[in-house]
Formats: structure tokens, C-alpha cells, sequence
């Protein structure tokens, strides 16, 4: 329903507005509502101020400052309808050694809510992980997995 | 509702049975390029009911079958997904502390579901976490490689996200 | 033929004039999220005659200009290229020990190319750069994110790098 | 012309056997024609065969497989036919350290021929480099660069 969808959208844009300063110091994101005036045929487009910076359409941002936004955006979902858990496939890769370090907070906050399960290679990350799972191949083509608990 | 175990066994690169016993907070998956990583939130995504072919990375159902030359063919792949029950599943699940779903794969093609050892329809997989926010397809789940893509996609596709929360 | 200086000013996120002196060999350049580095790919790809505002991750040339908040707005967007010679140029150039390449946009939205400080065509970027394998589309230029994307092409996309070492 | 293309699949195929064992130990990997017999309309496409692994096609490959895949088809090509530069944007991102240690051989290789220009995040790559450019943002909004000559 219109009503529903509305709502969805306003809290959302709550959240983000608590969020994306957390991962852009001094940014800010709002989602809103194109091609149409009905909030059931409309589609959801993303606007972004970076302090200094012109960002006229989302495609001028960095490969980084994108995985962020979108990560932002995820987390605001996120924190309007909490799901059991979260799991993602190395959303850090394009983040620099600051970037990671506010992605950790972020994965802190997450964590109150939600149970996260995410791959990474980045040492950085691992260090705020409860518990590791190492995946190997000793036998070629055969995969096995060490858990390691750290807390 | 929390993961308390996966089980992965005959599924992509798993012919063993594997058990990883999530805790809650962060878990984090770890090692070199072509282990395995990936093929477990695959299996992640299956035991929720994921149909698309792509988006499990496979071009045929037998692809989701262990196929390395290693001796050992399972003979199906099964994936189990051992859940702590606290609420928000529909009435005749409420009294159980835990709940088990699996899915199952058949190198004859066939397929099947289960809760609790008992075969069910994918309706019911549906029906069960139709209030828990658990959805293969959500916000909750992000590919590798998917995550600059979100805004590249279109805002149509975009929208499918709000809908959710809606 | 080989590069041995990048010049850039007005170009994106470069207010000011910058030079990058490569050496033979490896060149790496570093710095955080968002500084500049992939923009400095683009002014390589722009300088060498490159004409898709998508491969320059655009929507209007004006997006090329220097835009930041920040007090001094350059008129226009300059990239220079100082390129060594050592053969496999056409005739009229095989003399000169340097040869520079240079790409100009106006705020009027007029753009101009350079050899050697003559304006020229972009046809004649083209002749020059003919028989030295330098292409800003070919198989030696990956853009970020790129690299895995090669193999998720189809096989007629791909089929033009190969004509390319025809 | 039919012939030359031909010959020049021939050529790239034996440069990919030349590279491909570098960076995967024990694979092959062989380009093909196909979709058509005829060389001026057919499609290319990639053949791979890694120890112990089924690999029936190459969506079966994992994200940082398929980035090596691309770099040994990328410089089987430079092999053939070397242009005077190679520029890459974080191609190394999805690698893990031991495949990032294989990239710093191909490296080594493609600037006897070439030169290397490459934006990377990895001090692992950055240690190979024989000049590194550090690109900042000190005023917000405003990229500058320092270089740094190494050897
Ligand atoms: N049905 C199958 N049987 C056996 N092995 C398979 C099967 N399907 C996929 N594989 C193997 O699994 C490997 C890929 O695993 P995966 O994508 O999980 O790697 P990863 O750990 O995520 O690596 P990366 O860090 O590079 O992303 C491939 O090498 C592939 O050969
Ligand atoms: N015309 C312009 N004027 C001023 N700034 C611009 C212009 N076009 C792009 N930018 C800025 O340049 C920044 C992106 O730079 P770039 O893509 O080079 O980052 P990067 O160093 O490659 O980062 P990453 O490591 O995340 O890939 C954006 O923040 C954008 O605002
Ligand atoms: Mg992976
Ligand atoms: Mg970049």
C-alpha cells in the first residue's frame, strides 16, 4: 500500500541520516522517490553531498566512496527492519586502511542486532570477528573448514 | 531466530561433511582465493531457497553436486541449517527451541526440503520465515563483487529493497 | 615509446597543476578512497583520444572540468602527455627526441587536441599512435573493478582484443 | 584477414601456456574459437583445466580465480604483441597474499617489455614498484601528488 511504502521510505532516510556520517565525516544521503509520483511505481534513486566534493550523479563517486554509500544504505535498511542475520561476500575489498576501520564500526553496530557472517581477507577485519573460520584446500579440490573461537 | 549451525555435505567443493557452529555476533570466513568461501554462502542462500541458477553461480542444478576428481562421490549434496527458535515463526513451530532446515540434492535430479527431518514444499520454507525478515533474495545478503553494483542498478531494482521493508 | 611524463590541471579533482614524472619500469600510484587515483586513469584514457563519457565514468563532457567547491575554477581542462620516441612513429615525427600529446576542454564546451603544441585532429592522434600498439581501448588499459569482468563478457566481446594482435 | 587471425590465436595460445602455469600451478588454459567456424565472425572464448577442480565453466571459478584468469589472457596478449604501456586500477584487489605474490612475478615480466603504470591499495605490490605516486586530498575536494623514486 502507498501509505506502507511512504512510511518505509521516511524511516529509512531516519536511519541513514544517523548512519552515513558514521562512514563519510560531515556527508550526507537521502533516499527519494523517481520516475513517478505514485510510491508504487516509483523507483528508489540515492542523493549524496561529500564534504568539498561535486557529486552530481552517483557515477562520479570512487570505487571505494560507492561500496560505502551502498553499505550505508544496506545498514539504514537494516536498522529500520532488523534481520536475523547479515552476510556478506568481501564488501571491504575496495576499502582503504581508514575506510576499514569505520566499516569495523559499523560491523559493531550491526552486531547488536543482528548475527553477521561475512568474508574478508583483511587482517583488519578479522581482529573484530568473535569467532574465524578458515577454509583450506589441502587435498586439491577438496574443501575443509578449522574454527577458531576468540572471545 | 539465530544461526546456531550450518552443514554443509556433497555440495560445490564440500564431499566431506562440514560443520560450522556460528556465534552470535561476527563470524568471519577466511582463506585463499579458490577454498571454498563463497561456495559456503552459496550453500547459505540454497538451504533458504534460492532458485536462480546464477545467482548460485551454476549453469545446471548438477553443477550444485560435488564434481572433483577425488574419489569419494557423495552420492547427493545436503545442506543443513540448525536455527535457534526465539519467536517470530508461525504457531505450530512456537514451542520448538530449535528448528532444522534442509534442503537436499539427488544425483538423479530431484530435490527436496525438510523442516525437522520432515519433507516439506519450498511454500513452507516461505511460510516459515515469513515473519522473521529472513529472505534469500533481502537486503541481508550481498554477493562478492555486489556491493559497488547497488548503485549502478537501476532505481526499479533499487525499489525491490524498500518493498521489503514496507 | 614511452611515457615519461603525465601532466594535469583542471581536470576532475585537479584544481591545480600536477606532474607525474614514470620512470621506465613500475610505476604504483597510492592514496585513500576518493583522492584520485582512478581519475588519474581517466586523464590517460582522455589524453590518448578516448571519446565514451561512460568509459570516463561521466555524463557530459562538463563533468571533465574542475567542479570541486573550492575557490579557484580553472577556465579549462588540460592533460599533456610527454611521450619518449624511439621509433615505430610516422615519418614526420621520427626526428624529434619528445613528442607531446595534449587534450583540451573549454568551459564553452569546445575541446581541442595537440601534437607538439599544434592543434591537430583527433584522426591525427590516431596515425600517430598507429603502428606503436598504443590503443586506449585495447587489452592494456583494465579500469577498476574490470579485471573479473573480462571473463563474464560474451566471446564476441572478447573476440576484439584479439583482433587487435591481428 | 582470416589467416592473421588464425595465426594470432595460435600465438596468444602459446604465450597462455607459457604464463598460465605461472600463476595457477599445474593448470592449462587454451582460447577458442567459437559460435561460428568461420575466424571473422566467431566469438573468442577460454578454456581452463586446474588440478583436482571441475571447471565446466567459468562462472564455477571464485572471484580472485577469475582475476588471474583475466591477467594470464591479458599478458599472453601483451606477449604477442607488447605495447609501450600496461595501465591497471586495483587489479590485485580481489588476490590473496600467495596469488598477490604471483602477480609481482607477471609484473616483473610485463615491464622487461613494457611500462607499468598501476593503482593498488597492497603494500605487498607497492614493494615492486620502482616509483610510487601518493595521491592526497588534504584541502577536501582538491587531489594532489607526491612521488616518491624508489630505485
Ligand atoms: N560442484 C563442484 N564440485 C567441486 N568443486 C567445485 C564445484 N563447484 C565449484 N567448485 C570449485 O570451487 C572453487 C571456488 O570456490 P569459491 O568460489 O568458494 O572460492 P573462494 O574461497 O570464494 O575464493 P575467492 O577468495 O577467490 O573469492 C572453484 O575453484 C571450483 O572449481
Ligand atoms: N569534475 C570534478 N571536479 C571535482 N571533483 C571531481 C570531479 N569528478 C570527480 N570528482 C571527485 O573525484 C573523486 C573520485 O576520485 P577517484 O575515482 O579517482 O578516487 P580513487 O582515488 O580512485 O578512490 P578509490 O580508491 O575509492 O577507487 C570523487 O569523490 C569525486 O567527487
Ligand atoms: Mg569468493
Ligand atoms: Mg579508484
Amino acid at each position: 500500500s502507498r501509505r506502507k511504502i511512504r512510511e518505509a521510505l521516511e524511516l529509512a532516510n531516519q536511519k541513514l541520516s544517523e548512519v552515513f556520517p558514521l562512514l563519510f565525516e560531515g556527508g550526507r544521503a537521502e533516499l527519494y522517490f523517481t520516475d513517478s509520483d505514485d510510491p508504487l511505481q516509483a523507483g528508489l534513486d540515492l542523493k549524496v553531498k561529500l564534504p568539498g566534493k561535486p557529486v552530481r550523479h552517483l557515477s562520479m563517486l570512487s570505487g571505494g566512496e560507492k561500496a560505502l554509500c551502498a553499505l550505508a544504505v544496506l545498514f539504514a535498511f537494516y536498522l529500520v527492519k532488523p534481520g536475523p542475520f547479515c552476510i556478506l561476500d568481501e564488501v571491504d575489498a575496495p576499502l582503504d586502511e581508514a575506510n576499514t576501520l569505520r566499516f569495523n564500526e559499523l560491523l559493531k553496530r550491526l552486531k547488536e542486532h543482528s548475527q553477521v557472517i561475512l568474508v574478508t581477507h583483511n587482517p583488519r577485519v578479522m581482529e573484530i570477528a568473535d569467532a574465524l573460520f578458515g577454509v583450506t584446500m589441502e587435498e586439491k579440490g577438496v574443501s575443509k573448514v578449522v574454527s577458531v573461537k576468540l572471545t | 531466530m539465530r544461526i546456531k549451525r550450518l552443514e554443509i555435505y556433497g555440495f560445490k567443493s564440500f564431499p566431506y561433511r562440514v560443520s560450522l557452529p556460528f556465534p552470535p555476533g561476527i563470524s568471519a570466513i577466511v582463506g585463499p582465493n579458490g577454498s571454498g568461501k563463497s561456495n559456503i554462502m552459496d550453500a547459505l542462500r540454497w538451504v533458504l531457497g534460492e532458485q536462480s541458477l546464477k545467482r548460485l553461480r551454476v549453469r545446471s542444478a548438477e553443477d550444485l553436486l560435488f564434481a572433483g576428481d577425488h574419489g569419494r562421490s557423495p552420492g547427493f549434496a545436503e545442506v543443513r541449517l540448525v536455527l535457534e527458535n526465539d519467536g517470530g515463526v508461525p504457531e505450530e513451530f512456537r514451542e520448538l527451541p530449535e528448528i532444522v532446515v534442509a534442503r537436499r540434492l539427488y544425483r538423479s535430479g530431484e530435490s527436496e526440503y525438510l523442516i525437522n527431518n520432515r519433507t516439506c514444499r519450498l511454500k513452507d520454507i516461505h511460510y516459515l520465515f515469513l515473519d522473521t525478515g529472513v529472505n534469500p533474495r533481502g537486503y541481508g545478503l550481498i554477493d562478492q563483487g555486489e556491493v559497488g553494483k547497488f548503485l549502478e542498478r537501476s532505481p526499479q531494482e533499487r525499489r525491490f529493497f524498500l518493498e521489503e521493508l514496507a
